[in-house]
């Protein structure tokens, strides 16, 4: 058990949080004054000294144990099914946390962020993320056409990181017609949602109806 | 949560560096 | 054992190779002509039939079990020593290599690539990636103030992803000036390379001794 560090609605927590929920490890959220306050609280010595990036989430264990980076926090709070419970499942969760990481999180971002108001438009920047956000949830798709999760028949660390690197996109810009030519990968993400573990952390999610555009 | 993401780093050209890398390794392999 | 499909130098099927060294595993690399040839084999069907991005490297192994993403292909082929002896070092090495990711790749992938004629030189973004650079060098050698090796006393996949993701830097652009303030970085890096199993992939590491600038 420990306390994990993050902002508020922090999608990279989110693993960690749902993580925990399977394993039963107790798990302190610090995101609010008195606990934490971004951007003051991280930037401290005492904290720097611990996690001397200064970024979250980050997790400090009852016991002093530290950790930083999204992926390695969730690991240390799941359990042997999450992590993978045979020598090939365990590399084929590794394989597609880091699938989240590296194929979907940048275009997902460069499409997502302007409609945020968080970036500015750019109508290239933005055709080519969409293209690239096909491509790979095409790839989640054509995997799922025979599997209800992602690796094995239970949830692993592999569904809840796709999922929550995902969740931007479902909420903001994946309108009905766009994610219907993946029903697979809409079924299977709409599975993990409403597992109990996952509503524990998420809440309700709601689904995009149309398209956000870019928020000047 | 908006304000925070918007502080949060991401690495928003890795396509276009994958690509560029692709290309390359491309050319060198013939 | 099994197949790896790259083409040569690749410094993510180092880790891979390197990870198989250390297990024992008995690693074919398929990287050249008539085995794999890199742009052909990769876009065939029967290539995205396994490995769906059609990237590399890409592992078969011999019993047909496929696996895309280094870190899950260096994971896979890797022994319990070098994936972490405890929950905690797993934790810690997945940490690490998360950081390589992060941290190193993407600011030296903008500070190198234009050196070596793979992108377009912009000389704002190269003078942000070595500040980056600079911060994820010294928390390294912070961390290695104290310590021979990233988690524990012996080399895990830690120290052979972070390796591996610092190759490029430390053969094109950190000369010795500005390397010189991070010693026991250095001094690790050092020591890992000139480890047998480092070298039998890595050959000898010709260290940068001026910085390369922008080739047109």
């Amino acid at each position: 058990s420990g306390t994990l560090y993050t902002y508020p609605e922090n999608w990279r927590a989110f693993k960690a949080q749902i993580a925990a929920q399977y394993s039963g490890a107790r798990l302190k959220v610090a995101s609010a004054p008195p606990a934490f306050t971004f951007g003051q609280t991280n930037r401290s010595p005492a904290f720097l000294g611990n996690f001397p990036l200064g970024k979250v989430p980050a997790f400090e264990a009852d016991d002093g144990f530290c950790l930083f980076e999204s992926n390695a926090i969730a690991y240390y709070l799941s359990n042997d099914v999450l992590r993978g419970s045979s020598p090939q499942a365990s590399a084929q969760v590794l394989q597609w946390v880091s699938f989240a990481d590296a194929e979907i999180i940048p275009p997902a971002s460069t499409w997502v962020f302007p409609t945020l108001g968080i970036m500015q438009y750019n109508k290239q920047a933005t055709e080519q993320a969409k293209e690239e956000v096909k491509r790979a949830l095409a790839v989640l798709n054509q995997h799922l056409n025979t599997r209800t999760f992602l690796v094995g028949e239970r949830v692993t660390l592999a569904d809840i990181s796709v999922v929550c690197s995902l969740l931007w996109l479902f909420k903001q810009v994946l309108e009905p017609a766009f994610r219907q030519p993946f029903p697979n990968m809409n079924r299977w993400f709409i599975t993990c949602i409403n597992q109990p573990q996952f509503k524990a952390v998420l809440g309700d999610v709601k689904l995009c109806d149309k398209m956000a555009q870019f928020d000047a | 949560a908006v304000q925070y993401l918007a502080q949060e780093k991401i690495w928003f050209e890795k396509p276009q560096y994958d690509e560029a890398e692709r290309r390359f390794y491309e050319g060198v392999n013939g």
